[in-house]
């Protein structure tokens, strides 16, 4: 899941 | 999250808002092109695949992503169901031309060959990124087979064309103040994104000042 914080935009 | 990101964020909300405000009060959706709405539409849809693996109370930011993705894939959808029903009448079908394979054709070539993480989900998120740079030209091209822009058709793109311009600001705070945050993927798609609209804009005001009718190279 901590990979998926670099993908925080809309 | 910076200013730039949430401004940004807010623009596109109020393109959408200016949308269909538009449609509400004029009754009518000339000038805006189905096909867009529909690709922004599909963009959304395989943007945002993830919302069905994700917590989202996971943080305050994910709530809030969760909340605007949501209300970009509903409004969008909402606008293209309008637009093929309530206002089907008033929509210039014959000159909303443009042929959308030319745009998801390339973009799905472009996410097979640079994508972040083999996996589907990856793949149709890359999908995504490329297709939104892209997704405007069908609108582009029925404002210049017009050759008219309608005032409120012309904040629409306006409002698109600041969230794109603030985007990217917020991509140069980041990579200024975060250590590692670097996105080659969504950076160049957004630069193709936001030149089109600049060039765009360029044009506008071009043939506004002179008073005459619109038309891109």
């Amino acid at each position: 899941d901590a990979e998926d914080d670099k993908k925080d935009e809309l | 999250m910076n200013i730039f990101r949430i401004a940004g964020d807010m623009s596109h909300v109020a393109s959408i808002a200016i949308l269909l405000l538009k449609m509400k009060t004029s009754r009518n959706c000339a000038g805006v092109s189905l096909k867009t709405q529909e690709l922004y539409a599909l963009v959304f849809l395989t943007r945002y695949v993830d919302l069905l693996f994700t917590n989202p109370l996971r943080s305050p930011l994910t709530m809030y992503n969760t909340i605007m993705k949501i209300l970009f894939i509903s409004t969008s959808l909402y606008i293209v169901y309008q637009m093929r029903t309530r206002y089907k009448h008033t929509y210039n079908e014959a000159a909303d031309a443009f042929r959308v394979p030319f745009l998801i054709g390339p973009a799905a070539v472009a996410a097979l060959l640079f994508h972040l993480k083999n996996t589907v989900v990856e793949v149709v998120w890359a999908f995504s990124i490329f297709l939104e740079a892209v997704a405007i030209m069908p609108q582009l091209f029925l404002l210049q087979k017009t050759g008219e822009v309608e005032n409120i058709t012309g904040h629409y793109i306006f409002a698109l064309g600041a969230y794109r311009g603030l985007y990217a600001l917020n991509w140069v705070w980041r990579a200024f103040w975060e250590p590692g945050y670097r996105q080659w993927l969504t950076w160049t798609a957004g630069i193709v994104q936001t030149g089109l609209y600049a060039d765009f804009f360029y044009h506008y005001i071009r043939s506004k000042r002179q008073g005459k009718k619109l038309k891109l190279p």
